[in-house]
């Protein structure tokens, strides 16, 4: 379970101060589908990055299982990000002239999984999100959405226990979309993977069971 | 008018030939607005690059008025296109290290419109696009959807009489997608621009006039 207590995030910007998160409190409970909505710079992807440990909140805590984790150093949490998360980014940051299957196989990389171990579960999550024919291209030769199926089957490749989706479906038509959350819920079921999914999709917000709405660095509903 | 005639698209792929488009013929009419939909992959982002012609078909013909222009040089398409065509690439393709404010005006710029009058209409555009108050910070500073509306701004800025949108809500909640698109419609009333639409998103698609559906690369409908 992931737990924020008061958490805010100052950004310096040119000059001033921007309060993209003002007081967020907030438990997610392990196994659940939770869905973050909100208009745009609201705060939602800040959120996701301090609950992935990708940056540091300006004051609050964060807890993992009650542990306080906001203040472990860089690689501390890089450590624990690799064990416990699945990120996928909302401009999927792959890897530039690195293939897809490579993309997919890094958190294995860097987990020391052995290369056949990893080829074989980066193939096969790259077939579960219909891409296992273009594994050799770079992610320059791929389609948006193509992008975006790669960067959500690296997310799952080390099999985390938390998966923090931004947008995830943002560049998928219905069906490809539909396609890619029967995957994450079937997932689900079988892993207890707990789901956080930013979204701007009604389908998506539908399918969680509780959406939590982020106005102006604040949490409405709970 | 645009119109693509019999117009194929293949990319070199290691070492094999991989077929985009296999054959599309359309006629783009004046002042329409058009819905481009098909799945990811399907080669929409290909269509919509060879139409504003960043980029040239391996066989077959493309018009502006009926005079050919995919046999134009590079920089001869470069004239043209920063005259007649405004571009909303999927992934934003903003300047990094460069303000939301300079990243507008660089279609004035580059056709050699005074400061002052560049500056004042990059005002304006970002302002109808509600994002005046970020005009000094760069891309990296600023939100995912908040990059959509400064590119969308950008294409707006030489008031080009062709808008060609890839997928330009993606990443916005609905009111401010439907607040864009009242936006372009209001354009497209004032000016009569031409305005072709990549989107995903049912409410956009519901909004065009025409849909073409693209699908492995060839049409269907009209
Ligand atoms: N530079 C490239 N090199 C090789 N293949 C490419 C390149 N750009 C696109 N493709 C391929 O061409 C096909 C069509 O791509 P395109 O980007 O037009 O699809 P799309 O319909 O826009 O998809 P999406 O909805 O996912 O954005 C895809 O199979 C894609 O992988
Ligand atoms: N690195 C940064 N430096 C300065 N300001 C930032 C930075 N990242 C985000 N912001 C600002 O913080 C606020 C919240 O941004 P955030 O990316 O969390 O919004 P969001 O809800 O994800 O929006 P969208 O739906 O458009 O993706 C915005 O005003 C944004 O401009
Ligand atoms: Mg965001
Ligand atoms: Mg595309």
């Amino acid at each position: 379970s992931v737990r924020l207590d008061a958490v805010t995030k100052v950004y310096a910007v040119s000059g001033q101060e921007l309060p993209a998160l003002r007081g967020i409190s907030l438990e997610i409970n392990p196994g659940e589908v939770l869905a973050l909505v909100g208009s745009s710079g609201s705060g939602k992807s800040t959120l996701l990055h301090l609950s992935g440990l990708l940056d540091r909140p300006t004051t609050g805590s964060i807890f993992y299982e009650n542990r306080r984790v906001d203040q472990l150093s860089p690689s501390e949490r890089a450590v624990l990000r690799s064990r416990r998360v699945g990120f996928v980014f909302q401009n999927f940051q792959l890897i530039p002239r690195t293939t897809a299957l490579e993309n997919v196989e890094m958190p294995l990389l860097y987990q020391g999984v052995p290369s056949r171990e990893r080829h074989e579960r980066a193939r096969m999550l790259l077939s579960s999100v219909g891409m296992s024919d273009r594994e050799r291209n770079f992610p320059s030769q791929l389609s948006g959405g193509q992008q975006q199926r790669v960067a959500i089957a690296r997310a799952l490749a080390a099999s985390p226990g938390l998966l923090l989706a931004d947008e995830p479906t943002g560049n998928l038509d219905s069906r490809s979309a539909s396609s890619i959350l029967d995957l994450l819920l079937t997932l689900k079921e079988r892993s207890g993977m707990t789901l956080v999914l930013v979204t701007h999709d009604q389908e998506l917000a539908r399918v969680a069971k509780r959406l939590v709405r982020v106005r102006d660095g604040l949490l409405e509903g709970s």
